[in-house]
């Protein structure tokens, strides 16, 4: 369960001080499938990058199953995320020298996985996103949506509580969007995993049971569907 | 005018072969305002890369105003983008350590333009974007539609005869999606502008008066509406 009480985040640099986030209250339980949604600029990202510990707030409190992440030591925020959180960057964030099956097995690896087990594992999830074979292709020898698809199985692999994804589908085309959505949708309620989406994409809206609108940093609707 | 003529492009790695272009036979017109429009993989970005000059094919020609890009050098294709083309990358390709004005009036500094003329361009074009005052701020302080939209700044700032967009609103909410299209289509209109999208998404779809359908590096489907 995630915990926001009037969480505030402000960027500071040279005389201008811009607040991203102004006082957010929002809780996030277990097997929620929610989505973020507002205009470009409203605070998505930063508002994601608090709740997963990424970053932590200038003003109000985040708890991570009753931890408060500003009182947690970076390598603590670190082993939390990587053992409960997987991230999808906006930007993908793919490690340029590895390739797709080394960019997707990393967590798995910091687990301690075997290589027999991570091998079968990547394998599955590439063919999950319609990427069957591109293991050893690296990321700059992929198209745009195909770096972000690799993405997101890397956040999926290690089978994470919790998945962040920022703008997931922003790169995908409507048919590879909507068998992503469905995916997911099963796997959160066959397994209880639990997904908060930032997004502008209104194929994920309405997959959503519950949909959040940011507007300057700040929610202002909060909508349970069903 | 583009001419691309059974224009082909594979790229080679190891033992693998990936035929990005299988063949597209296509002429772009003066003024034209046209979408290219394919799912993820099929080859949107590689053939945008061809018809700017950015790549040269495997197989087929390219005219760009009836000059074969294979036989132009290296200086005199970017002398030629730099001039009449304004180029969109899918991932901005915004230059870090410059800020926002120096990133959108870079071309025009190339072109011997007056500072006082570039900065007067830059404040226009930043606020037709809705990104007002953000002129000294540097891209790793942009949200991931701001970098986005600076990115289209810079590409239209100096007001190239042609525009190729490669996803230009995928990181961009419906509403700063639609602005920037209905700007983009007076453009056209006016100036006699020329567009060229690839895209995702419907909204470009619905304003292009051309949309082309590719499939597996080919394009199956050609409809100019009106
Ligand atoms: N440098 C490269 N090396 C090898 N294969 C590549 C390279 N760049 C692209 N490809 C492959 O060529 C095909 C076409 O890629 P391209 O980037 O043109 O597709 P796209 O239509 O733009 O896709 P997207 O919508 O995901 O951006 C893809 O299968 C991709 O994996
Ligand atoms: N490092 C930074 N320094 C200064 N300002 C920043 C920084 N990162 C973000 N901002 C600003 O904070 C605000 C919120 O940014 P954020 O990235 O959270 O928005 P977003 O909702 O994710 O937008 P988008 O949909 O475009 O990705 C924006 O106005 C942005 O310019
Ligand atoms: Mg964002
Ligand atoms: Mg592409």
């Amino acid at each position: 369960v995630i915990v926001a009480e009037n969480v505030k985040k402000d960027y500071r640099s040279d005389s201008v001080v811009v607040h991203a986030v102004r006082g957010i209250d929002l809780t996030i339980r277990k097997g929620e499938f929610t989505a973020i949604v507002g205009p470009s600029g409203s605070g998505k990202t930063t508002f994601l990058n608090l709740i997963s510990g990424l970053d932590t707030p200038n003003g109000g409190t985040v708890l991570l199953n009753n931890r408060n992440t500003s009182s947690m030591s970076g390598n603590e925020l670190s082993d939390f995320r990587r053992d409960n959180i997987g991230f999808i960057f906006q930007a993908y964030n793919l490690i340029p020298v590895l390739n797709v099956e080394e960019n997707i097995e990393y967590i798995m690896m910091l687990q301690g996985v075997e290589k027999q087990v991570r091998h079968a594992r990547v394998v599955e999830i590439l063919d999950m996103m319609g990427m069957k074979g591109y293991e050893r292709r690296f990321p700059s020898q992929l198209s745009g949506g195909q770096q972000q698809r690799v993405a997101i199985a890397r956040a999926m692999a290690s089978e994470p509580a919790l998945i962040l994804a920022d703008e997931p589908t922003a790169n995908l085309d409507s048919g590879t969007s909507t068998s992503l959505l469905d995916m997911m949708r099963d796997l959160n309620r066959e397994t209880g995993m639990t997904f908060v989406f930032s997004t502008h994409d209104q194929h994920v809206v309405d997959k959503a049971r519950r949909v959040v609108i940011l507007e300057d940093g700040k929610n202002v609707r909060d909508e349970v569907k069903e």
